[in-house]
């Protein structure tokens, strides 16, 4: 395992116990900054490790970032192990960045469906869902389904063997209550951000119901500047708008949970594939993917900054 | 561990209503196994679909006799599959 994160090679896709020992080199390298939080226990019992970025104070607004909720996405836990060392290695030194922290916390949980990420190195490199058994015939639910907003409408399926498989009951999945219970204790989060692949898209709610969540126009004009400011690295073309408008109808999904909690700077990402291999991202691609998503979420991240509510 | 020797990824483009409900009825075809990588949403909006072996020909004459034309994304997922675990060998080396 690499000496420090200066060696960690962020070019190439890691399995769970690589990025695990990532997490703890950094929380090593950096604890007057960066703090590691065990939010709870997947079904395999896996322990949910989630990045704490903080320059003090308690309690403070703060910014939500998970990646890899969808295990086969490899590209967005590995983008999610460059930002944390992003945030390591510009906190003091950008400018936007240092005035963010300055003001709020940012909380990163790169591997959010360990049990899923696992079977996607071990058997099934497809695997999308959770390993919970609440089926007899099929395993697993997807846990952007699983949310209680809108849970179990169209837009979801009832099939315990549908890759989009809502689950028996909201939050059934401990990956998704972990979060659930996790944003209610904290109670001061003002920024929302859940990391998929692929389709290049920034999304903001709802995607359970056509109604025009009451902050469309800002978190539109929000999507519009970070989508430019991603675009201009290296021209990857984004979609953006409301889930429903932009992609489809779906139900129990994340970032409407969120928004219908208050938190109303909620989106989700779903990074690139530019070069037509779907799920299956080329490792020399995570470093520009990352890269260019970054320049997103610090648009997203300066705003609800700047914008405190 | 699962393969996917064979399986292939078509990118299909609905442009017409017709074309686009013919390619949601796939969804509930389970015997295929389909995998939809991105699943329908919208005229001229890539649907795209990984195929398992078994299911390709038949896929293949469906599509071809509906007048639903599609293009081959990946020709092979195992290939892609394990080129990638070989980078990961050579990076942790």
């Amino acid at each position: 395992l690499p000496l420090s994160t200066d060696a960690f090679d962020y070019s190439t896709y890691h399995n769970l116990d690589e990025i695990n020992a990532f997490i703890d080199l950094l929380v090593a390298e950096n604890s007057n900054l960066v703090s590691k939080l065990e939010i709870g226990r997947s079904t395999e019992n896996r322990p949910l490790y989630v990045l704490k970025f903080s320059k003090g104070g308690t309690n403070r607004p703060a910014i939500w970032i998970d990646t890899g909720i969808h295990s086969r996405e490899w590209v967005t836990q590995a983008s999610g192990v460059w930002f944390a060392k992003k945030i390591v290695q510009d906190h003091e030194n950008n400018e936007g960045l240092a005035s963010i922290l300055d003001k709020m916390d940012i909380f990163l949980e790169i591997v959010t469906n360990p049990d899923g990420f696992v079977f996607t190195h071990t058997q099934n490199r497809m695997w999308r869902k959770t390993r919970s058994k609440h089926s007899s015939i099929c395993v697993g639910v997807d846990p952007n389904r699983n949310w209680d907003a809108g849970f179990g409408a169209s837009g979801a399926s009832s099939n315990p063997c549908s890759e989009t498989y809502h689950g028996p009951y909201p939050n059934s999945e401990p990956e998704v209550k972990a979060i659930v219970d996790f944003v209610k204790s904290h109670g001061n989060i003002k920024a929302f951000i859940s990391i998929h692949s692929y389709s290049q898209l920034l999304l903001y709610p709802y995607g359970y119901t056509t109604t025009p969540v009451p902050d469309q126009k800002e978190l539109h004009e929000i999507s519009e500047r970070a989508v430019a400011a991603l675009t201009s690295l290296y021209g990857t073309k984004y979609e953006y708008g409301s889930i429903i408008t932009t992609i489809y109808k779906a139900s129990g999904a994340t970032v409407d949970w969120t928004y219908d909690q208050g938190i109303k700077y909620s989106f989700t990402f779903e990074l690139r594939d530019t070069g037509r291999y779907g799920f299956l991202l080329p490792a020399k691609q995570i470093i520009p993917t990352a890269e260019e998503t970054w320049e997103a979420l610090m648009v997203i991240m300066q705003h609800a900054a700047d914008h405190p509510y | 561990t699962e393969t996917f020797v064979g399986h292939q990824v078509l990118r299909v483009v609905p442009t017409t209503d017709e074309e686009l409900q013919k390619v949601q009825e796939l969804q509930d075809l389970e015997n295929l196994q389909l995998d939809f990588w991105v699943a329908p949403h919208g005229l001229g909006k890539p649907v795209d679909i990984r195929v398992p072996f078994a299911s390709l020909q038949p896929l293949k004459v469906h599509l071809e006799s509906n007048g639903i034309s599609y293009s081959i994304m990946i020709e092979d997922v195992q290939t892609l599959v394990d080129h990638e675990k070989m980078e990961m060998l050579r990076g942790r080396r």
